[in-house]
């Protein structure tokens, strides 16, 4: 058994971590602090026609989001980057030359899916260092898939520590959960060690 | 949708209907 | 020893405390609940020209952030008004006036900046409290350090009941943990008693 001490000292540290935002762990690719979306190649922003802005009643445009999304913090559903199929790229520069170490990638819950699945999800992806955004083949950092039975969010260590740093990185997802139109990127975190 | 392997050249978020934010000239103040 | 129904009790307590703002204390800064920022008085906020904003490749403005999100809630690495040098002012209307009886000021956590560091923090400051927001010296409220080694959130109690009530107060920094170039205020709280 453990005392109540213990035991106030356990959730404060939990709930430490989870104020850091839940990894502790600096985030390269987060827009606000330095990160930008450069490219996201072929793929094609899946486009709904579904939301639609009007004001006094006139309409303006379809609203849908775009791939900057992918590294904003904001989770909840729909605040995702819908490419269409299963195939995707979206190239970020970090926010500054650093030495990969691992990568978070996330989605809704389940139980927060109106549908009540998340096939929609990313399933095997790969991330790739980049010497210039032109590179169409970069370093392999790893591959890796994102299981939709395992928690909301999940990090994938790289392997084997590369021996240059990069400040733009490519992450490419070859397939999804399922779902037959389009797939959802929430959120994409690149974590290391910045070069000296 | 290509397969695994190179894909086409980069194509710019230029072309999409987007606001794009570039940071251009160091990181941001944090 | 404590049982597990006290276990679970002590932690539905804290996520409770956590999800009150995390201090479960009436913020009336806070912009969306009244609060305002009225001047920054001489302090300018120091304009990087860095963050581009562009549609179809048409670059349209730089994006600063301004003085409002010191009273917003988001913490996020970047979301900070940054002015230039060490010494700046926010002078902010607080949604009703009050009694103000302690501050809190946060700013992210040393484990989130890519920097590793939070030099751009405020370090020495002071809280006043004014009649009218075009008073040049209001009525002192406290004066405060905010730790660099302390928690990323830092809650400061006036020594002194004030016998008046404010609903303008003014937060001078002085003096930041090292940057060279400017401070960065992430988040200014101002809690208190209504007056009757």
């Amino acid at each position: 058994g453990i005392t109540e001490a213990q035991a106030q000292v356990l959730v404060n540290k939990a709930l430490k971590l989870y104020s850091q935002d839940r990894t502790g762990l600096v985030d390269f690719a987060l827009e606000s602090g330095g990160g930008s979306v450069l490219s996201t190649r072929c793929s094609e922003t899946f486009e709904t026609k579904t939301a639609l802005i009007s004001l006094f009643g006139i309409p303006l445009w379809y609203f849908s989001q775009s791939p900057r999304v992918a590294i904003q913090p904001d989770m909840y559903p729909g605040n995702c980057w819908a490419f269409r199929g299963s195939q995707g790229y979206l190239v970020v520069r970090l926010s500054m030359k650093i030495q990969p170490s691992a990568f978070t990638l996330e989605h809704i819950p389940k139980t927060l899916s109106p549908t009540g699945n998340i096939t929609s999800a990313p399933k095997d992806f790969a991330v790739y260092g980049l010497e210039d955004e032109y590179q169409e083949e970069g370093q392999l950092l790893g591959r890796f898939t994102y299981d939709q039975e395992g928690e909301s969010l999940q990090m994938f260590h790289v392997l084997k520590r590369p021996e240059s740093a990069f400040q733009i990185v490519e992450l490419r997802i070859f397939s999804n959960w399922g779902h037959p139109e389009y797939t959802c990127l929430y959120r994409f975190r690149v974590h290391g060690e910045p070069i000296k | 949708p290509t397969s695994e392997g190179s894909c086409c050249s980069p194509a710019r978020l230029a072309r999409t209907p987007y606001l794009v934010l570039s940071y251009v000239n160091g990181p941001p103040p944090i």
